[in-house]
C-alpha cells in the first residue's frame, strides 16, 4: 500500500514495525570511566546503532521513493538527533539517567570525566523531563522520530532539476502523512480539541531543542576526534565527517 | 568527490537488500 493511501492507523502501525531492536554495547565496562573509555563506549555504541538507523529509515513508507541524495542528505543531517531522541525515550521513566543501552546507563554526575559532556546531559536530561512532563507516548514517539528524518534537511537545500523537484514533492507528501499521523495519535488520548492542538504545539516545539542538543553534541564529538581523545571510525567517521565539512 | 563517494557505507547500507544487521 502507497503511503499516500493509508489511513494515519496504518502508517503509524507500520512505522512502529520499523523500530529498530533494543541494542546493547556489550562491553565491560570499568568504572570510574576516563575520558577515553567513556567516550569510546558512546562512540562504539552510536556506530552500532547508526547501522540499525538506516535499515528503519528504509522501513518507513515512502523513504526509498526519494531520490538517493535525498536519502543520503536526510539522513546525514539528522543522525545525532534520531540517536538522542531515542535515548530520551529510553529515558524517559528514569529521571535523573542517560539510558545508551540496557548495559550502558549513566547518571548525570559521570558526564564529570568528560571535558564538556555535561553541559551537553544536562540539555539531554531536560528535554527528556520534558517529555516525562507531557507523557510521551510510544506512537507520538514514533511520529516525531521520522518527522526529524523528513524535516531535517527542508531548509537547507532548494531543487535544482527536475528529479530533485520531483523527489521534493514526494517528501512534502510524505511529511503531511507523518504529521496527519501524529494529530491521530493525539485525538486517540481523550483530550479536547484545544488541548490536542496544544499538545500538538509542545511535542513539536522540542524538535528545536532536539536540534540545538544534536549541533551542541556534533561540535563536542568534532573537538574530542580531533584532540585523539577518541577514535571515530566507520559509519560515524563518514556520519561526522559530512557534518562537520558542510 | 561525488556524494556516493564520500558517503561509500550508508550508500552500501542504503542500496543493499541485504539486513544491515548482517552486514555489521
Amino acid at each position: 500500500t502507497h503511503h499516500s493511501t493509508m489511513s494515519p492507523e496504518e502508517f503509524i502501525s507500520r512505522i512502529m514495525e520499523a523500530e529498530p531492536p533494543e541494542i546493547y554495547l556489550m562491553e565491560d565496562l570499568k568504572k570510574p570511566f576516563t575520558e577515553a573509555s567513556m567516550m569510546m563506549s558512546l562512540t562504539n555504541l552510536a556506530d552500532k546503532e547508526l547501522v540499525l538507523m538506516i535499515s528503519w529509515a528504509k522501513k518507513i513508507p515512502g523513504f526509498l521513493e526519494l531520490s538517493l541524495t535525498d536519502q543520503i542528505h536526510l539522513l546525514k543531517c539528522c543522525w545525532l538527533e534520531i540517536l538522542m531522541l531515542g535515548l530520551m525515550w529510553r529515558s524517559v521513566d528514569h529521571p535523573g539517567k542517560l539510558i545508551f543501552s540496557p548495559d550502558f546507563k549513566l547518571n548525570r554526575e559521570e558526564g564529570q570525566c568528560v571535558e564538556g559532556i555535561m553541559e551537553i546531559f544536562d540539555m539531554l536530561l531536560a528535554a527528556t523531563s520534558r517529555f516525562r512532563e507531557l507523557k510521551l507516548q510510544r506512537e507520538e514517539y514514533v511520529c516525531l522520530k521520522a518527522m526529524i528524518l523528513l524535516n531535517s534537511n527542508l531548509c537547507t537545500s532548494s531543487p535544482q532539476t527536475a528529479e530533485e523537484l520531483e523527489s521534493r514533492n514526494k517528501l512534502l507528501r510524505l511529511l503531511d502523512s507523518v504529521i496527519d499521523a501524529l494529530v491521530w495519535a493525539i485525538s486517540k488520548l481523550g483530550l479536547s480539541t484545544q488541548q490536542q492542538t496544544l499538545r500538538l504545539g509542545h511535542l513539536t516545539m522540542l524538535l528545536s531543542h532536539i536540534r540545538h542538543v544534536s549541533n551542541k553534541g556534533m561540535d563536542h564529538l568534532s573537538t574530542m576526534k580531533r584532540k585523539n581523545v577518541v577514535l571515530v571510525y566507520d559509519l560515524l567517521l563518514e556520519m561526522l565527517d559530512a557534518n562537520t565539512s558542510s | 568527490t561525488s556524494l556516493k563517494e564520500k558517503h561509500k557505507i550508508l550508500h552500501q547500507l542504503l542500496q543493499n537488500s541485504t539486513s544491515p544487521v548482517d552486514l555489521a
